[in-house]
Order: C-alpha cells, then structure tokens, then sequence
C-alpha cells in the first residue's frame, strides 16, 4: 500500500459526503447504495464516520462529469480512465470525480459503480496504489464479490486513522501470494494453448513462454462467474479445451471464453456422488487418458469414449511410488508429470514409472 | 523512423500513459535526455506492476497500459 506525499489525511474522524449529481445509468437509489455501502467499507476497519448532506460543502464532493469536468483533469471517454478522487484537504481535497462516458452498473457486465467508489474513496481518505494484484486500491479495474478490502488496505488506511473502536467482523481477503515462496503451494495447473496458467487463493498467474515474468491476475477480473479458488485443472488439445474443478462444479473454457452449458457437475465424469472435490487433475495426451486425484486415490477417465475406465479408483501411492498419498496439482509436460504437493514438486517419468527429481514447487516460476 | 501506424499509436498511448501516470517529464521527443527519462518511467511503471524491468515497450507492457483503470498517478506528487 502506499499513501500521499506528506501522508495527507483528514484531521477529524467525522467526515460528510455530497452526491453533487448522478449517472443516468443506473437508478438514484442505486447511486446512494453503491455509495454507501463503499463508504462503511472504510468505516468498518477505522474510526471514520461519514454524514451524507444535500446542500452545502461537504469534506467529499462526489460528481459524475465527461473529458473536461471542470477541473483540468480531464476524462478520456469510454474506458481507459473511469474515475479519479482527491486527497484530503480543502476544496477540491476529498472530492471524488465518475467518468460519465463510462457504462457504470451495479453487476459484473460493465464498470462496477461500488467497486470503483470504494477504490476512490480510499484516494479521498488518503490512500494511494498498491502494487497487490489483489488490493482494492490496485490501479486497475477487476470485477470481484466478497468482502472488498484485503489486508493490504486495512494496513494502509490503519496507519492513519488507526482500527475501528468497535470492530464488527470483517474478513479482509488476504495478501496476493508470491510466486517466489520457498514455501509456495499451488491449487492448480494447466496448459492453455502454450501458455500455463498456475492456481493459488483468489489468482492465477499466467506463464507464456515469451513472458518472462509471469502475469499475476485476479481469477474474477478475467472469469467474473467463477469462484474465487480453484480446485484443479487440465487441458484437453484435442478440444481445444481447459476443464476447470471448483467443488462439485467444473468450467470448460475454450481460449478465455467460458463454453456454454458450463458449469456442469464433476459427476458427469462418473465420479460417485460422493465426491465432493477433485484434488488435480491431468490430461496425458498419449494415452488420450485423464487423471482425476481426489484424497489418496484417482480414476482414469478416457476422453474419447468419454467414459470412465473400469478398475478404478486406484490407489495413488501404489501406482505413483514416492509422490505421497494426496496431491494439490499436476500437470504432464514434455513426457513428465509433475505432481504438486505443499512446496514441492515431483518430477515423475510416466515411461519409467519412477519420481526422477524433486523440485520446490516455485520452481515453475523459475525461483 | 518513421514508426509504422500502429508503433506510433502505441509510442503515443505509452508516453500518455506514463505522463499522467508516473510524471514523465515533458519535453521534446528525441533528444538524448528525453530517451533516458522515457526509458527510466517505463522502468517504474513496470517495476510497480511486478513485470519484467526492461525499460522498453515489450507486448505485456502495453497491455497493462490499456487495462481500464483509475486516474489518480501511481507515483509522484
């Protein structure tokens, strides 16, 4: 997190807010809706009060205005630049400025009128960007549910105005992980035409091989409808397919585009109901077989008859010596699978049926 | 030079960028020093979102560059 030069913050806790005019994009009703509930964010982790006026000045001016608004500062039209705020002080300190060019809803389908408030709120209290792919104050707009703030912003506005007297519980969601943790664990891995794509928490960090430094991303900004962790995940070439296991549901993406019909139970596959969650899951594209892992065993379901092999579940341990008996994620790339499990990552010889190397498991980043 | 069309839109959206963002300093195009600055303001900018510090416009570069966003500078007064 990161605040203002000179740390510019209110020198009172009580503060007032104005809605100046609104966005005939969404209902009035609405506007104050998205506001309020963006401003008790806030108010929630720190002693903060807000008190809405009609007439007059308030400490924050909120308006909604097109390129040239009146304060030199201009918008730039649809996209690109949504909103911008001040930080606090006199006049225009604290005011908060909405791009009216923008398509602002209080859903997933365009600009997120709450998210975005209570991203500018946070400048008009006296934060600034936070280089956390996962923190509310991140520069870039990412749709997401839950629980706004992580514990990047709590820390940041924390330092201050200091903690709520009266917490109420809140769950700030927690820091991005880093892809460099000797003691990183994953939930997930496939391929993705040629690119990888690694699961951990509420992200997944997109490996391309002309990347040299993979994309950390938000699963939300890029999948709005899917859950916040993932499970498992494998790539089928031959479809041109990724499954994607979250729970009892799976995902079929083609690209980054969501196949329709999707989502789906995992016990299309044959699972018995009683399977409630697919541990890893990985295509080996020369035997045309998928692996399903869940607690110490696994099934081998055949793509093209679309049926599960007979003879299965089957212990892991006894057909995967020296791998252990529960895997987070796996993943067949040139002839080897690679089981993840904790921050370890064993390399495995499917020809010769033996682990060939053990690997931290951030050694998929190269660490 | 001259940079074919799509270079010079994506020079322009890159120097915008880093103006209002990261306050590069304004100033002719061209010269020695201005390289330097343009080269040294990427570097933040890339350095802040965590990807590769090259200090020139590589594709991954310029696709953050486009991501909607807010309007308050990620650095500087």
């Amino acid at each position: 997190y990161t605040h203002f030069p000179r740390k510019l913050k209110w020198n009172t806790n009580k503060l007032t807010f104005r809605i100046l005019d609104y966005t005939p994009d969404l209902q009035k009703s609405d506007v104050d809706k998205a506001v309020r509930k963006a401003l008790n964010l806030w108010a929630a982790v720190t002693p903060l009060t807000f008190k809405k006026l009609h007439t007059g000045t308030a400490d924050i001016m909120i308006s909604f205005g097109s390129g040239e608004h009146g304060d030199y500062n201009p918008f730039d039209g649809p996209n690109s630049l949504l909103a911008h705020a001040y930080p606090p002080g006199q006049g225009i300190g604290g005011d908060v400025h909405f791009d009216e060019d923008e398509n602002w809803t209080k859903d997933s389908t365009a600009y997120n009128l709450f998210i975005v408030a209570a991203h500018e709120l946070g400048h008009a209290l006296g934060m600034g960007h936070s280089t956390d792919a996962g923190a509310l104050m991140y520069p870039t707009y990412s749709y997401r549910t839950g629980f706004l703030l992580s514990v990047d912003d709590v820390k940041g506005i924390q330092e201050l105005y200091g903690p709520n007297p009266n917490p109420t519980e809140v769950t700030p969601s927690p820091e991005a992980p880093k892809q460099c943790d000797r003691m990183l664990s994953i939930d997930a891995v496939t391929g993705l035409r040629g690119e990888t794509m690694v699961f951990k928490d509420r992200f997944y960090w997109r490996l391309h091989p002309q990347m040299p430094e993979p994309d950390q991303i938000l699963i939300k900004s890029t999948w709005p409808s899917l859950r916040n962790k993932v499970d498992a995940a494998y790539e089928n070439p031959e479809k041109d397919q990724v499954i994607i296991f979250s729970g009892i549901r799976m995902w079929a993406l083609n690209g980054y585009d969501i196949v329709e019909g999707y989502p789906k139970y995992i016990h299309k596959f044959g699972l018995p109901k009683k399977i409630r969650k697919v541990d890893a899951a990985v295509h080996i594209s020369d035997t045309g077989k998928t692996l399903l892992f869940t607690d110490e065993e696994y099934w081998s379901y055949d793509e093209a008859t679309g049926r599960m092999d007979s003879g299965y579940p089957r212990s892991i341990e006894k057909d995967f010596p020296g791998i252990g008996d529960k895997i987070d994620a796996a993943v067949y790339q040139y002839g080897f699978l690679y089981f993840f499990r904790d921050n370890l990552r064993y390399e495995y010889s499917y020809t010769h049926r033996k682990v060939w190397r053990i690997l931290p498991t951030n050694s998929i980043f190269n660490c | 030079l001259p940079l074919p069309a799509d270079d010079t839109d994506t020079w322009l959206l890159a120097e915008k960028y880093l103006r209002r963002f990261y306050g590069l300093p304004v100033g002719l195009q061209g010269s020695q020093k201005a390289a330097g600055d343009f080269q040294k303001t990427i570097k933040q900018m890339q350095r802040f979102f965590k990807l590769k510090v090259t200090g020139s416009l590589n594709e991954e570069t310029v696709e953050v560059m486009k991501q909607a966003r807010c309007g308050v500078p990620d650095v500087g007064e």
